[in-house]
């Protein structure tokens, strides 16, 4: 317990930090694979002339997803957590010092992919945004339902892929609605850009009032 | 490490118990959806008449996957591990009291959906089978290098998408060697059957030489 109130501290400072300088802070959460660094890149491409867009990125090992972002011409800071699966608020605090993040932009923390213990960790995030993939099956929001309780807004991706997948759309947002009443839901194709529209009017509405 | 030295304790026990009992014990591992589960089932539907077989499932939440073994006819225990993130020694010690499994049998254990902390807690397995989805994408093996490292086999599944997906399969299997040299891979469709004898063989080859 004594991990979570330390980790909730600087998650104060963070947020205080976001809230000074305006600055709308995603923390986006999924399966290893569901398409997050994807789906970042294509929101990038079409948010980059409104806002100044700068992304954290939380990997084990590698800097290959800080490496697609920083392609599209925006900074992008890597995490490397080794051993630890989950990004911590502490870290998230020295990597904005890193980044500067720009005040009245947007900031994307991308977390480790893990569907359970990143739901925990409060990084001082405006709101936490889940990434589900058609390929993983309906059951997912019953089966770890920690982290569709933490989120405000349940992304579906990779619908282009649900005419070779047995998947049943609305089955799976009956049951996130059942473990989260409050959850909103959308569904897109990173890959394809069916359904990118609502998303980007999710975070244009949601920039503003939260 | 206190944690990993008391888990490593009853790892022991339980690998003396399968050892005793002529017990050839799996641990499966992979993403949520990778298709663990679909993979058992089709894997007892083939080898149910050769071996007397049973499973050790782990979730957060929900007994879905007990629920769907034991629609094969083969005994099932569900563990529920709430907030954790993977199974424990421990928690199988107790589950193998409740599932009693033949001598000569294959037990198969089904752990949490988790690339991370799995990797890290022997269960008293002879083996761990890393499971990857072609849809989650190559670089996996050098994103989350604990869990190839950790693995004797690693199987490719879904590769009925290959058509639908960006996926190289030299290129995945290379990086996952390049982590762990000693690796053997497979690749098949758990839905659709191709390459499951591979994996039958693989089964029948590794339980007499382990
Ligand atoms: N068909 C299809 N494939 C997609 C879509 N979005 C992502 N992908 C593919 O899914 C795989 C994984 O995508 P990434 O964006 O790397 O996923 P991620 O969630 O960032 O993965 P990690 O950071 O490793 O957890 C890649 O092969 C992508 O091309 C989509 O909408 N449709
Ligand atoms: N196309 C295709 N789909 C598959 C294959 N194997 C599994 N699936 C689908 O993938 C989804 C997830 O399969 P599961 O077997 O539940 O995956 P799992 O790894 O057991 O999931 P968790 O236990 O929740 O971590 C389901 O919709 C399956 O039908 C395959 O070889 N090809
Ligand atoms: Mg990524
Ligand atoms: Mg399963
Ligand atoms: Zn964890
Ligand atoms: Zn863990």
């Amino acid at each position: 317990q004594d991990i979570l109130s330390k980790n909730n501290r600087c998650a104060t400072i963070n947020r205080n930090y976001f809230r000074g300088r305006n600055i709308f802070c995603l923390n986006l959460l999924s399966s290893p694979g569901s398409g997050k660094t994807t789906l970042l890149i294509e929101t990038i491409k079409a948010l980059n002339n409104e806002f100044s867009v700068s992304v954290i990125e939380g990997d084990q090992q590698t800097s290959f997803d800080a490496e697609r972002i920083r392609k599209t011409g925006v900074k992008a800071v890597q995490i490397n957590t080794g051993k630890g699966c989950h990004l911590s608020a502490r870290k998230i605090g020295r990597a904005i010092d890193e980044l500067k993040p720009a005040p009245d932009s947007l900031l994307f923390i991308e977390n480790v992919g893990n569907l359970v213990c990143p739901a925990a960790f409060d990084l001082g995030e405006s709101c936490k945004v889940v990434v589900l993939s058609v390929t993983e099956g309906a059951d997912k929001p019953l089966k770890y339902p920690d982290i569709f309780h933490a989120a405000d807004l349940m992304i579906l991706n990779k619908i282009d892929l649900l005419p070779y997948v047995d998947f049943d759309v609305e089955r799976c947002f009956e049951y996130a609605r059942r473990v989260n009443p409050d959850i909103q839901t959308l569904q897109l194709s990173a890959t394809k850009g069916d359904g990118m529209n609502s998303w980007l009017n999710w975070i244009r509405q949601h920039r503003k009032t939260t």
